[in-house]
């Protein structure tokens, strides 16, 4: 059964497109096939992935304007076990566009129904932001995972970001659950992130006896080390397992996604 | 005559809040009276500044739904000099509710053409997004600073930040002009840094011989360095100038402060 992951989290600049295209890397090099689904306007996975969004035909923009179409002929295939439906600029229109539909949380869910079984993961990179992009995310997703920085301003905006997936469960999909945190460009030497992450870790123990989306929440290891590797990889179009193999920044999100599988296949 | 500033950049967790709050905080202790204006519904401007955003009576949110009500009653008094106008949640409903008014992207300016006087320095915190908030800061600015990461990513967004700045300065704010970027979150030994600051300056350079609104705009420095200190004091509400006052942060961002207190002197 497919494995489909909304990466989110309103916050900018915290880690979810450097997650989302190096966890998928790393599904696709331990031979699960994975596909990569750009949300956001701004298109970084596409350009991490090495795809001009300047010069594609087609993106998940189409898909979104008319469901029905599928995804024929919009995938790209990356690598081995790794296809990408890319994002363009004009998807920022999609969200007034498609603002007045009755269906327009669910037009992705539809769009993926019939292709995502030839996928076991199933990855969204979702946009800085609580609206429609990120529901239509949230809503063809059975798991959240957030990424973040352990900042004290970053911890502010995870109540907001755990009660819109609340209302998604109640309204359009109650089967999403929240399965954890990604700690990313982690500074493992500071008290202060020590603090902050012994605070969520408190905050997910005492939500485990409640009837919530995120009782089953927690920090996911290895935390993401900062390394500058990973900021430079997406210029060359490659991912950190391309660009850098043996740095720590590949060293932390292949262990990660290993983690991940080992616990998934254990389900 | 008051220097109104709009720190923006659509992109998320560049060093907006941060720069617009210390340097705010080094011109007050300058002995320049200078207000903190922040429009973004996270509040971080406010939380940095220890002002709960929950807790208070009145905010810029009240001053957009009704510009003619002014500032009375909803200008905090954080330090000698440092005035803050606080954000609170409930401002993500402006961009809703003043979304049909006429004079929807001058709200602000008109709310504060006859307060500002008292300031010489007004400083806007604008959030992550191009929307009708960060609309109203740069029609009430006179210059726009914008905070930004050295990383390839962080430069793809660059082009369509200063064609909203361009559409602004066309159509309801000839006067706007792009001051500068300021550097955050350096990592001063990295080469691929170095490289992106190189495209960066190459590219302000050739732009010095046309008609643009930033035809004079530079890279500021000095580059504000990575220092965990300053992911730190917003969790206490100070500044990193009560903070940690010898850290790296202090010491760039008083040097930044002072670099351009001597240049606006001098014009
Ligand atoms: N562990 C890390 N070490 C160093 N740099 C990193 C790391 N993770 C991400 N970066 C860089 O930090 C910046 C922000 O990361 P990223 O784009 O993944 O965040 P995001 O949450 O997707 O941002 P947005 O909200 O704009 O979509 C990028 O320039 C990225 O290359
Ligand atoms: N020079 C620095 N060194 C270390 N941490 C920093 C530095 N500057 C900012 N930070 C931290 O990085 C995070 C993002 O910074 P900040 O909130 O200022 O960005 P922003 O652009 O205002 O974000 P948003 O787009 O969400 O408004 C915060 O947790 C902040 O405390
Ligand atoms: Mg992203
Ligand atoms: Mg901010």
């Amino acid at each position: 059964p497919t494995r489909l992951i909304a990466l989110m989290n309103q916050k900018g600049g915290v880690g979810k497109t450097t997650t989302t295209v190096t966890l998928a890397a790393a599904y696709a090099r331990a031979g699960r096939s994975t596909l990569v689904v750009d949300l956001d306007p701004q298109a970084h996975a596409t350009l991490h992935l090495g795809v001009d969004p300047a010069a594609i035909e087609a993106s998940v923009y189409d898909v979104l304007l008319d469901p029905a179409s599928g995804l024929e002929g919009r995938v790209h295939s990356i690598a081995p076990n790794l296809d990408l439906l890319p994002a363009q600029t004009d998807l920022a229109a999609a969200e007034v566009e498609i603002a007045q539909a009755p269906d327009r949380n669910r037009r992705l869910s539809d769009a993926l129904a019939a292709a995502s079984g030839k996928y076991e993961f199933v990855l969204f990179d979702c946009p800085p932001s609580l609206g429609l992009l990120t529901l239509n995310g949230l809503v063809a997703a059975r798991e959240v995972i957030i990424p973040m920085q352990a900042h004290f301003l970053a911890l502010q905006g995870v109540g907001k970001l755990l009660e819109t997936v609340r209302l998604v469960t109640q309204t359009v999909n109650p089967k999403l659950r929240v399965t954890g945190v990604v700690l990313c460009m982690h500074d493992t030497s500071s008290t202060h992130t020590q603090e902050v992450v012994a605070d969520l870790e408190a905050f997910l123990a005492e939500q485990r006896t409640l009837d919530v989306p995120w009782k089953h929440a927690r920090v996911l290891r290895p935390a993401i080390r900062r390394n500058i590797k990973l900021a430079e990889c997406p210029s060359f179009g490659q991912t950190i397992f391309d660009y850098a193999p043996t740095a720590p920044g590949a060293a932390d999100y292949k262990a990660l996604a290993e983690g991940m599988l080992r616990e998934w296949d254990a389900m």
